[in-house]
Protein backbone atom coordinates (compact mmCIF):
# COMPACT_ATOMS: atom_id res chain seq x y z
CA UNK A 1 0.00 0.00 0.00
CA UNK A 2 1.02 4.03 -0.44
CA UNK A 3 0.53 6.43 2.16
CA UNK A 4 -0.07 10.32 1.13
CA UNK A 5 2.96 11.70 2.14
CA UNK A 6 3.05 15.79 3.04
CA UNK A 7 4.74 19.04 1.55
CA UNK A 8 6.59 20.00 4.92
CA UNK A 9 8.99 17.30 4.25
CA UNK A 10 10.04 19.20 0.82
CA UNK A 11 9.59 22.53 1.01
CA UNK A 12 10.86 24.61 4.03
CA UNK A 13 9.20 27.44 5.81
CA UNK A 14 10.81 30.72 5.30
CA UNK B 1 -3.04 52.91 -2.41
CA UNK B 2 -3.61 49.77 -4.41
CA UNK B 3 -5.19 49.45 -7.88
CA UNK B 4 -5.47 47.66 -10.74
CA UNK B 5 -7.99 47.12 -13.73
CA UNK B 6 -8.79 44.11 -15.33
CA UNK B 7 -10.60 43.97 -19.33
CA UNK B 8 -11.84 40.66 -18.69
CA UNK B 9 -13.54 39.55 -14.77
CA UNK B 10 -13.84 35.99 -16.18
CA UNK B 11 -10.00 35.63 -15.86
CA UNK B 12 -10.62 36.13 -12.31
CA UNK B 13 -13.35 34.16 -12.26
CA UNK B 14 -11.60 31.34 -13.97
CA UNK B 15 -8.51 31.96 -11.53
CA UNK B 16 -11.18 31.46 -8.09
CA UNK B 17 -12.68 27.96 -9.54
CA UNK B 18 -9.55 26.85 -9.77
CA UNK B 19 -8.39 27.33 -6.59
CA UNK B 20 -11.59 27.86 -4.25
CA UNK B 21 -11.58 23.93 -3.29
CA UNK B 22 -7.88 23.81 -2.67
CA UNK B 23 -7.58 26.85 -0.29
CA UNK B 24 -10.78 28.49 1.44
CA UNK B 25 -9.12 31.48 2.43
CA UNK B 26 -5.38 33.04 0.47
CA UNK B 27 -3.30 35.88 1.19
CA UNK B 28 -2.74 37.91 -2.16
CA UNK B 29 0.30 39.68 -2.10
CA UNK B 30 0.46 43.04 -4.25
CA UNK B 31 3.58 44.40 -5.57
CA UNK B 32 4.60 47.02 -8.12
CA UNK B 33 5.50 43.54 -9.64
CA UNK B 34 1.79 41.69 -9.55
CA UNK B 35 -0.33 39.96 -7.55
CA UNK B 36 0.93 36.50 -6.33
CA UNK B 37 -0.64 33.97 -4.14
CA UNK B 38 1.39 30.89 -2.30
CA UNK B 39 -0.68 28.58 -0.16
CA UNK B 40 -0.95 24.87 0.90
CA UNK B 41 -4.14 23.05 1.22
CA UNK B 42 -5.49 22.38 5.00
CA UNK B 43 -3.95 18.80 4.86
CA UNK B 44 -0.21 20.39 3.61
CA UNK B 45 -0.85 17.92 0.42
CA UNK B 46 -0.98 20.32 -1.75
CA UNK B 47 0.37 23.94 -2.59
CA UNK B 48 -0.87 26.80 -4.71
CA UNK B 49 1.48 28.98 -6.00
CA UNK B 50 -0.57 31.68 -8.31
CA UNK B 51 1.42 35.02 -9.96
CA UNK B 52 -0.14 37.48 -12.09
CA UNK B 53 2.23 39.87 -13.70
CA UNK B 54 1.39 43.49 -13.46
CA UNK B 55 1.81 44.15 -17.38
CA UNK B 56 -0.92 41.54 -17.59
CA UNK B 57 -3.39 44.08 -16.43
CA UNK B 58 -5.14 47.53 -18.18
CA UNK B 59 -4.50 49.42 -15.09
CA UNK B 60 -1.55 48.22 -12.52
CA UNK B 61 -0.53 50.52 -8.96
CA UNK B 62 0.58 49.82 -6.02
CA UNK B 63 2.40 52.49 -4.21
CA UNK B 64 3.34 50.18 -1.19
CA UNK B 65 3.70 46.17 -1.07
CA UNK B 66 0.06 45.04 0.80
CA UNK B 67 -0.79 41.46 1.72
CA UNK B 68 -4.27 41.22 1.30
CA UNK B 69 -5.83 37.93 3.44
CA UNK B 70 -9.24 36.92 1.46
CA UNK B 71 -12.04 34.49 2.48
CA UNK B 72 -12.52 32.78 -1.45
CA UNK B 73 -15.88 31.57 -0.85
CA UNK B 74 -16.86 35.77 -0.36
CA UNK B 75 -14.93 36.66 -3.28
CA UNK B 76 -17.06 33.97 -5.33
CA UNK B 77 -19.90 35.59 -4.37
CA UNK B 78 -18.95 38.61 -5.54
CA UNK B 79 -17.71 37.54 -8.97
CA UNK B 80 -20.98 35.85 -9.41
CA UNK B 81 -22.37 39.43 -9.80
CA UNK B 82 -20.39 40.22 -12.94
CA UNK B 83 -20.36 38.87 -16.35
CA UNK B 84 -16.91 37.52 -18.13
CA UNK B 85 -16.76 40.39 -20.32
CA UNK B 86 -17.23 42.81 -17.89
CA UNK B 87 -14.44 45.05 -16.84
CA UNK B 88 -12.97 45.13 -13.49
CA UNK B 89 -11.22 47.12 -10.82
CA UNK B 90 -9.48 46.61 -7.31
CA UNK B 91 -9.09 48.67 -4.91
CA UNK B 92 -7.42 48.84 -1.68
CA UNK B 93 -5.94 51.78 0.61
CA UNK B 94 -2.57 50.98 2.40
CA UNK B 95 -3.32 49.03 5.43
CA UNK B 96 -7.30 49.13 4.24
CA UNK B 97 -9.43 46.31 6.14
CA UNK B 98 -12.02 46.27 3.01
CA UNK B 99 -11.03 45.49 -0.50
CA UNK B 100 -13.45 47.15 -2.92
CA UNK B 101 -14.23 45.84 -6.32
CA UNK B 102 -15.90 46.94 -9.07
CA UNK B 103 -17.68 46.02 -12.09
CA UNK B 104 -18.23 48.08 -15.51
CA UNK B 105 -20.27 46.58 -18.25
CA UNK B 106 -18.42 47.84 -21.55
CA UNK B 107 -20.92 50.26 -22.84
CA UNK B 108 -20.25 51.65 -19.05
CA UNK B 109 -24.34 51.55 -18.91
CA UNK B 110 -24.01 49.51 -15.72
CA UNK B 111 -21.70 50.37 -13.10
CA UNK B 112 -21.58 48.16 -9.68
CA UNK B 113 -19.20 47.90 -6.79
CA UNK B 114 -18.95 46.09 -3.92
CA UNK B 115 -16.86 45.87 -0.96
CA UNK B 116 -14.90 43.34 0.86
CA UNK B 117 -13.73 42.74 4.76
CA UNK B 118 -10.07 41.69 4.70
CA UNK B 119 -8.66 38.40 7.20
CA UNK B 120 -5.89 38.62 8.78
CA UNK B 121 -4.38 35.78 7.68
CA UNK B 122 -1.46 33.81 9.29
CA UNK B 123 0.56 33.04 6.78
CA UNK B 124 3.90 31.16 6.20
CA UNK B 125 6.01 31.58 3.00
CA UNK B 126 8.01 28.29 2.08
CA UNK B 127 10.52 28.24 -0.39
CA UNK B 128 10.20 25.86 -3.07
CA UNK B 129 13.93 24.54 -3.99
CA UNK B 130 14.95 25.13 -7.39
CA UNK B 131 14.82 21.55 -9.23
CA UNK B 132 15.86 20.18 -12.71
CA UNK B 133 13.27 17.94 -13.13
CA UNK B 134 13.76 15.03 -14.57
CA UNK B 135 10.88 14.86 -17.23
CA UNK B 136 8.50 17.89 -18.63
CA UNK B 137 5.27 16.42 -20.34
CA UNK B 138 3.60 19.65 -22.19
CA UNK B 139 0.02 18.06 -23.36
CA UNK B 140 -3.33 19.63 -23.90
CA UNK B 141 -4.75 20.62 -20.56
CA UNK B 142 -8.23 18.95 -21.78
CA UNK B 143 -6.37 15.94 -22.35
CA UNK B 144 -5.04 15.64 -18.35
CA UNK B 145 -8.57 16.84 -17.47
CA UNK B 146 -10.11 13.79 -19.19
CA UNK B 147 -7.59 11.47 -18.17
CA UNK B 148 -7.95 12.13 -14.22
CA UNK B 149 -11.72 12.10 -14.76
CA UNK B 150 -11.86 9.13 -16.32
CA UNK B 151 -9.57 7.37 -14.55
CA UNK B 152 -10.37 8.19 -11.27
CA UNK B 153 -13.54 6.21 -11.29
CA UNK B 154 -11.44 2.83 -11.16
CA UNK B 155 -9.10 4.06 -8.18
CA UNK B 156 -7.98 6.57 -5.45
CA UNK B 157 -4.56 6.58 -7.04
CA UNK B 158 -3.18 7.82 -10.29
CA UNK B 159 0.32 6.05 -11.50
CA UNK B 160 2.09 9.02 -13.63
CA UNK B 161 4.60 6.93 -15.54
CA UNK B 162 6.96 8.61 -18.29
CA UNK B 163 9.47 7.35 -19.90
CA UNK B 164 11.52 8.90 -23.59
CA UNK B 165 8.25 6.45 -25.44
CA UNK B 166 5.60 7.99 -23.67
CA UNK B 167 3.90 8.73 -20.56
CA UNK B 168 1.39 6.22 -19.27
CA UNK B 169 -1.36 7.16 -16.44
CA UNK B 170 -2.46 3.70 -14.56
CA UNK B 171 -4.94 2.99 -11.44
CA UNK B 172 -6.63 -0.13 -10.50
CA UNK B 173 -9.12 -0.84 -7.54
CA UNK B 174 -12.55 -2.96 -6.96
CA UNK B 175 -13.51 -2.98 -10.00
CA UNK B 176 -10.03 -3.74 -12.21
CA UNK B 177 -7.52 -1.49 -13.93
CA UNK B 178 -7.13 0.95 -16.43
CA UNK B 179 -4.11 2.33 -18.32
CA UNK B 180 -3.85 5.58 -20.93
CA UNK B 181 -0.74 5.66 -22.48
CA UNK B 182 -0.20 8.88 -24.51
CA UNK B 183 2.96 8.84 -26.85
CA UNK B 184 5.17 11.93 -28.30
CA UNK B 185 2.70 13.54 -31.07
CA UNK B 186 4.90 13.79 -34.09
CA UNK B 187 2.72 15.88 -36.03
CA UNK B 188 0.37 18.44 -34.90
CA UNK B 189 -1.70 21.52 -36.11
CA UNK B 190 -0.90 23.58 -33.46
CA UNK B 191 1.50 23.58 -30.55
CA UNK B 192 -1.05 23.19 -28.01
CA UNK B 193 -2.71 19.89 -29.60
CA UNK B 194 0.50 18.07 -29.23
CA UNK B 195 1.75 15.74 -26.52
CA UNK B 196 5.71 16.73 -25.79
CA UNK B 197 8.20 15.06 -23.58
CA UNK B 198 11.76 16.39 -22.07
CA UNK B 199 13.42 13.51 -20.46
CA UNK B 200 16.67 12.88 -18.39
CA UNK B 201 15.39 9.94 -16.19
CA UNK B 202 12.74 8.24 -16.92
CA UNK B 203 10.03 8.47 -13.73
CA UNK B 204 7.34 6.55 -11.94
CA UNK B 205 5.45 8.36 -8.90
CA UNK B 206 1.76 8.10 -7.73
CA UNK B 207 -0.55 10.63 -6.47
CA UNK B 208 -3.71 11.39 -5.51
CA UNK B 209 -6.60 11.66 -7.89
CA UNK B 210 -8.70 13.40 -5.79
CA UNK B 211 -6.15 16.73 -6.11
CA UNK B 212 -5.00 15.87 -9.38
CA UNK B 213 -8.90 16.25 -10.48
CA UNK B 214 -9.08 19.48 -8.18
CA UNK B 215 -6.11 20.58 -10.31
CA UNK B 216 -8.17 20.50 -12.90
CA UNK B 217 -10.35 22.90 -12.42
CA UNK B 218 -7.83 25.34 -14.24
CA UNK B 219 -8.38 23.74 -17.23
CA UNK B 220 -10.22 26.63 -18.68
CA UNK B 221 -7.45 29.32 -17.83
CA UNK B 222 -5.02 27.12 -20.64
CA UNK B 223 -5.03 24.96 -23.13
CA UNK B 224 -2.15 23.14 -22.36
CA UNK B 225 -0.54 22.23 -19.06
CA UNK B 226 2.85 21.08 -18.09
CA UNK B 227 3.61 18.39 -15.80
CA UNK B 228 6.94 18.21 -14.21
CA UNK B 229 8.19 15.29 -12.69
CA UNK B 230 11.12 13.95 -10.50
CA UNK B 231 12.00 10.93 -8.38
CA UNK B 232 10.67 11.55 -4.84
CA UNK B 233 9.56 15.12 -5.29
CA UNK B 234 6.39 16.70 -5.53
CA UNK B 235 4.92 17.02 -8.74
CA UNK B 236 4.17 20.37 -10.68
CA UNK B 237 0.99 20.85 -12.72
CA UNK B 238 1.41 24.54 -14.23
CA UNK B 239 -1.07 26.52 -16.20
CA UNK B 240 -0.05 29.36 -18.19
CA UNK B 241 -2.34 31.92 -18.17
CA UNK B 242 -2.11 33.42 -21.85
CA UNK B 243 -0.54 37.18 -20.64
CA UNK B 244 -1.36 37.23 -17.30
CA UNK B 245 0.61 34.94 -15.46
CA UNK B 246 0.45 30.52 -14.10
CA UNK B 247 -1.05 28.60 -11.88
CA UNK B 248 1.25 26.22 -10.07
CA UNK B 249 -0.03 23.23 -8.13
CA UNK B 250 2.66 21.43 -5.67
CA UNK B 251 1.60 17.59 -5.06
CA UNK B 252 3.46 15.34 -2.83
CA UNK B 253 3.81 12.48 -4.19
CA UNK B 254 2.16 8.93 -2.45
CA UNK B 255 4.80 6.61 -0.66
CA UNK B 256 5.20 3.30 -0.33
CA UNK B 257 5.11 1.84 3.25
Amino acid sequence: GTTQGRLDSFFTVI
Amino acid sequence: MFEARLLKSGQLKKILEAIKELLKEATFDCSDSGIQLQAMDDAHVSLVSMCLKSTGFDKFRCDRNLSMGINLESMVKIMKCCSNDDIMTIKAQDNADTLTIMFETKNQEKMSDYEMKLMNLDQEHLGIPETNYSCIIKMPSSEFARICRDLSQFGDSLVIACTKEGVKFSTSGDIGSANVKLSQTSTFDKEEEGVTIEMTQAVCLTFACRYLNLFCKATPLSTQVILSMSGDVPLVVEYQIEELGCIRYYLAPKIEE
